[in-house]
C-alpha cells in the first residue's frame, strides 16, 4: 500500500 | 489528529479565506501575485489526486475539496472577474524555474515510483516554493498591504505549526516523513524575513514597507 494513507496530512 | 495539525490547517483555511474576501469586498487583487496562486491550485491539484483513490477520514475529504475549491476560486477572481485589476507588472516571477525543478526533483526523490506518490512529491516541493513569486512582487513594489501582510502571516504559519506537528509524530508515534519535513522547512525559513517584519511593523499597526 502506498504511504498516503498513512501520511493522512493535507 | 493532533493540536498543532489542526492549528495548521486551519491557519491554512484562514488564509485562503483572507484572501478571497479580500478580493472579493475591494473588488480588486491588487498586490496579490496571480503566479503563486497558479502554483497553489497546481499543488492541490497534484496532490488531492487520491481524492478518490484514499479515504482517510471526511475532514481530511471536505478539507482538500474546500482548498481545492478556494484555489480555483482564487484563480476565476483574478484571470477573469477582476481581471482589470491584476498588477501583472509587478507579478513577473517565471513559473517555470519552479515548476520544472520541483518536477525533476520529484521523479528522483520520492517514496515510489508511481504516478500518485511522484505527483504527491511534486506538489510537496512546489508547495515549498510557490510563495516566491508573491514575495517577489512585494519585494518588488516595496510594500504590502496590511490584509496581504496578514494573509502571508496565516499561510506562513500553517507550514511552521506542521513542522511542530511533525516534531510531535516523530516523538509520539514514531512516525515521519523525511521528503515533507525537509520541504516543509524550506517552505516555513523562506517566510522567516517575512514574519520578522510582520511582527516588528505590521503587529504595531505601520504598513509593512521594506527598508530602501
Amino acid at each position: 500500500n502506498n504511504h498516503l494513507l498513512v501520511h493522512d496530512e493535507l | 489528529m493532533n493540536i498543532f495539525r489542526l492549528g495548521g490547517d486551519l491557519a491554512h483555511l484562514l488564509a485562503i479565506i483572507i484572501l478571497l474576501l479580500k478580493i472579493w469586498t475591494t473588488r480588486s487583487c491588487a498586490g496579490i501575485s496571480g503566479k503563486s496562486q497558479i502554483l497553489f491550485a497546481l499543488t492541490f491539484t497534484a496532490r488531492y489526486l487520491d481524492l478518490f483513490t484514499n479515504f482517510v477520514s471526511v475532514y481530511n475529504s471536505v478539507m482538500k475539496v474546500v482548498y481545492l475549491a478556494a484555489a480555483y476560486a482564487t484563480l476565476y477572481l483574478m484571470y477573469v472577474k477582476f481581471k482589470a485589476t491584476y498588477d501583472h507588472n509587478h507579478d513577473t516571477f517565471r513559473l517555470e524555474f519552479l515548476i520544472l525543478p520541483a518536477a525533476g526533483l520529484a521523479l528522483i526523490i520520492n517514496h515510489e515510483f508511481s504516478i500518485i506518490e511522484v505527483m504527491w512529491t511534486f506538489s510537496i516541493y512546489l508547495e515549498a516554493v510557490a510563495i516566491l513569486p508573491q514575495l517577489f512582487m512585494v519585494s518588488k513594489t516595496g510594500e504590502a498591504e496590511s490584509i496581504t501582510s496578514h494573509y502571508l502571516f496565516a499561510l506562513g504559519s500553517y507550514r511552521a505549526l506542521y513542522i511542530v506537528n511533525w516534531v510531535y509524530r516523530y516523538y509520539s508515534e514514531g512516525f515521519y516523513d523525511m521528503i515533507a519535513t525537509l520541504a516543509g522547512v524550506v517552505q516555513t525559513v523562506l517566510y522567516c524575513d517575512f514574519f520578522y517584519l510582520y511582527i516588528t511593523k505590521v503587529l504595531k499597526g505601520k504598513k509593512l514597507q521594506l527598508p530602501a
